[in-house]
């Protein structure tokens, strides 16, 4: 609930809310990876 | 009075949540343009061969964040709005964008009215009253002061409110709003100032943008910045002729309903006649709510009522009526009485609205042969304190003064707002909240108003419930103090 | 845009978007803040230069639909804070993109190019040119 509060999904669409997630966990996830990579 | 200052993070977090909204937003639009969605709201905002009345872009708010959460405002009501009330269930299955009614009816404790003093009720005095003059005179006269003149009880209702006052004299018309939007333009036109409070309600905006004048507005409650632009506007006169003023028009409020917070009469009067200007004072909020005999600030700081040249007010929110007034001196009232776009626009008040007020004033000022009067403005003053003290221990940012009967707590994040009120409803008070654009970005807020129908036990029911919201949506935003739960 | 916060705000979205064109493993620096740079300009120059009016219904009676949203901040003051800190925004993001790129001829070009289409509308002699 906290961070659907706070990133304001709390007010879209469940297909809304699950694009955002995917974007923002593709996004953690590919930062991971090239810091993988890097180090 | 104390404005809490906005947490930081707080303030970006809810910056970022909009930037969320407004980019789904776009992409929610870049569909329907496509035509991958279908588009529920009007064909376009302008039907074809029609003048465009709104810029589709005008409505992107309204479409897309507006829509969203709209289940939490507007929500029709079942009862009268004293201090209980029964909300009307509504289920939508298309997010929003249309309602059906369940036909459950859910009673709630209601701090979303404005009934300061719990006369908005459905029996007693003063509705007996009303319905008893409905039988004597019916319900309108459907018609203009000016076309068919005025009705015994708007003279009755018009002498009693100036000695509620201690005015000279006093006019009143059926609608708040138009008080304020279609007076203003009869007092002050061109090459006239108005000198407005930054936070000032829309129809004095209106009002004054009516009336032609020259508007300044002044940052909110500060009387150095009012002072400076009062100082300027002297000192330079009329832009390009350099003409000096013909009149300057200082307008305030008494309480302002969304910061809850109270004008600085006495500083305000001292300026007024430093600088020799005029001063408008709407006391929409505070008469019959503040002050120790109900007169509004002008009792609250004990100044004198002739030092305010206009005094205007309305009885939705103390009298449980509608309607509103204006009252000073009786040169001014008369040149009003001839010239208010009210008196030849709109029909005269109706009977047993006025009978309501009148009914209302009446026990205010002891007439009745009781003091419930004095015991209703006691107990809204007491609620008030009471109400307040214990959100402020609790952790939440309460913005406004200590005194003022509108209690608003900030929210911040867009989401919150529709989250609380449905949490709060769930746990069976019926409350307010409000964002963007009413408030400023960042400064979203639920605001509670108090009653002096409410009892204490209501008022300990709706702190319970606030804090189990408040943990679970987590509002404690406030560093001033160790927050503790509500025992 | 005055809001507390709100340059925070501003400052941490475009730190994010360099981050997310940073995590994109084929993308070498240099090319992830040449990258930060245009798409930012470009958005910065769509939103405040090329939109115009407000996105909810404005108690002016329309008056804000003639002026981007670049002329509406504080009513049209020019050189208020808002406006420098948009102003500088640009500036700095191209020194720090032609440092990264280490002034390569290429890189300093379209990061110039986009800088000038973010900074020159801004001018107060653009005010209200079409």
């Amino acid at each position: 609930l906290q961070y659907l509060l706070n990133t304001a999904l709390y007010m879209l669409e469940p297909w809304e809310r699950a694009l955002f997630s995917a974007f923002l966990f593709a996004i953690i996830s590919t930062a991971l990876y090239s810091a993988f990579v890097f180090l | 009075e104390d404005f809490e200052e906005t947490p930081t993070w707080a303030a970006v977090v809810t910056v970022l949540g909009y930037a969320i909204l407004s980019a789904l937003g776009w992409l929610r639009d870049f569909l329907r343009h496509i035509g991958f969605e279908e588009k529920k709201t009007a064909h376009d905002p302008n039907p074809k061969n029609f003048v465009p009345l709104y810029q589709s872009y005008e409505c992107f708010y309204t479409r897309n964040l507006y829509t969203r959460i709209r289940d939490v405002f507007n929500q029709p009501i079942a009862s009268v709005a004293g201090a209980k009330v029964h909300i009307m269930e509504r289920i939508s299955d298309d997010f929003n964008w249309t309602f059906k009614f369940s036909g459950k009816k859910i009673p709630s404790i209601n701090l979303g009215s404005y009934n300061y003093l719990g006369f908005a009720e459905n029996q007693g005095p003063c509705s007996e009253q009303a319905i008893k003059s409905i039988e004597k005179y019916g319900v309108s006269t459907c018609s203009t002061r000016h076309e068919l003149g005025n009705q015994r009880y708007m003279q009755e209702l018009e002498t009693l409110m100036a000695e509620y006052l201690n005015a000279e004299d006093c006019i009143a018309f059926g609608m708040g709003f138009a008080t304020n939007a279609l007076n203003i333009p009869t007092l002050v036109g061109q090459g006239d100032l108005i000198l407005s409070d930054r936070l000032n309600h829309i129809s004095l905006i209106l009002g004054a943008r009516l009336s032609g004048a020259t508007i300044c507005p002044f940052n909110h409650n500060d009387m150095k910045d009012l002072e400076s632009q009062l100082r300027k506007a002297i000192i330079s006169g009329q832009p390009r002729t350099c003409r000096p003023w013909k009149k300057i028009l200082i307008i305030v409020e008494g309480v302002y309903s969304m910061e809850g917070s109270l004008c600085k009469l006495p500083e305000i009067i001292e300026l007024k006649k430093k600088y020799k200007a005029y001063l408008y004072m709407d006391e929409a909020h505070s008469i019959g709510a503040i002050g120790s005999r109900g007169r509004g600030v002008v009792d609250y700081w004990r100044v004198d009522p002739n030092d305010i040249d206009v005094h205007m007010g309305t009885f939705t929110k103390s009298f449980g009526s509608a309607g509103g007034y204006i009252a000073g001196k009786k040169a001014l009232i008369d040149h009003i009485r001839i010239y208010s776009h009210s008196a030849c626009y709109s029909t005269s008040m109706s009977a047993p609205v006025c009978y309501q007020i009148i009914s209302a004033l009446s026990i205010i000022m002891g007439r009745d042969g009781t003091n419930d009067g004095q015991q209703r403005i006691q107990q809204l003053a007491c609620n008030v304190r009471y109400f307040r003290r214990q959100l402020v221990d609790m952790g939440f940012i309460v913005y406004g003064n200590d005194n003022s009967p509108v209690v608003p707590v900030m929210i911040f994040m867009p989401a919150k707002i529709a989250a609380v009120n449905r949490e709060m409803l769930k746990r069976g008070c019926a409350v307010v909240t409000v964002g963007f654009p009413a408030t400023l970005l960042t400064e979203s807020r639920v605001r509670f108003c108090i009653s002096a129908g409410h009892t204490k036990e209501m008022l300990d029911h709706a702190l319970k419930a606030m804090d189990e919201v408040g943990h679970l949506v987590s509002l404690r935003y406030s560093k001033q103090k160790p927050h503790r739960r509500w025992i | 845009l005055n809001s507390r916060g709100v340059w925070l705000t501003y400052i941490i979205l475009v730190f994010v978007l360099h981050f997310i064109l940073l995590s994109i493993p084929y993308i070498t620096t240099s090319v992830a803040w040449t990258l930060t740079t245009t798409i930012h300009n470009i958005c910065n120059y769509y939103i405040f230069h090329v939109v115009k009016g407000a996105p909810w219904e404005t108690s002016d009676q329309g008056l804000a639909r003639r002026f981007t949203f670049w002329e509406q901040i504080d009513n049209g003051i020019q050189w208020t804070g808002t406006r420098k800190f948009l102003q500088i925004v640009p500036v700095v993001l191209f020194f720090i993109a032609s440092f990264y790129t280490q002034y390569d001829k290429t890189h300093f070009i379209i990061n110039l190019a986009t800088m000038l289409l973010a900074v020159v509308p801004k001018f107060p002699i653009f005010y209200g040119v079409r």
